[in-house]
């Protein structure tokens, strides 16, 4: 564990806490894509199976929990408490044209053709995407809160200092993921807007 | 090879 990694890791829980926190006391999710968010989970759901394989430290299993716990918190109150405020007509973005083909990626680049493997490496590629449904719909609605851009701030953060932990980790401990850092950078690039 | 199939990053 690096300070960028930490750091990374608590910016990333803090874009969870927020938007969490904002649809659950506006009670309202207007402006919020919903498809984005369900990317989410399912990018939680693939990635952390090894939950039940494996134990790595408290501090990672309990993020884990935590994660996949507000992550299917945020989609339950976008699409059913509070699903009169769900702006579908904005939230047009065709994800099967992200799941498909990151899927198809999965299979034909990954590290080993083991399922939990493959599972993980498709939850790497679609966490660089899962964020087009939410910019395009911003795009769409020409506006985004306050709330929302501190939002993405802190999502597109979480990645940018991991990039800076992948550096820290191959020069500190020789260590890399290729798969990770390429995803890494294009999901970087894409928040940067 | 094994390291790298260690997930130890969320």
């Amino acid at each position: 564990m690096n300070v960028f990694r930490l750091t990374g890791d608590l910016s990333h829980l803090a874009a969870i806490i927020i938007l969490l926190l904002k649809i659950w006391k506006t009670r309202s999710c207007a402006g919020i894509s919903g498809k984005s968010q369900i990317l989410f989970a399912l990018v939680f759901t693939t990635r952390y199976l090894d939950l039940l394989t494996s134990f790595i430290s408290l501090y990672n299993t309990s993020m884990k929990v935590i994660y996949i716990g507000c992550s299917y918190a945020t989609v339950y109150l976008i699409y059913m408490k509070f699903r009169a405020t769900y702006d579908g007509n904005h939230d047009s973005f065709r994800v099967e044209f992200l799941v498909v083909p990151v899927g198809g990626l999965a299979v034909l680049i990954n590290h080993d053709f083991s399922p939990l493997e493959i599972l993980w490496t498709f939850s790497i590629y679609l966490e660089s995407v899962a964020i087009l449904p939410q910019l395009f719909m911003i795009s769409k609605t020409g506006e985004a809160e306050t709330i929302t851009t501190h939002y993405l701030f802190c999502l597109g953060l979480y990645r940018a200092l991991y990039l800076f932990n992948w550096i820290w980790r191959y020069y500190f401990e020789g260590f890399f993921d290729m798969i990770a850092i390429v995803a890494g950078v294009v999901q970087t690039v894409l928040y940067c807007d | 090879e094994d390291d790298a199939n260690l997930k130890d990053e969320l």
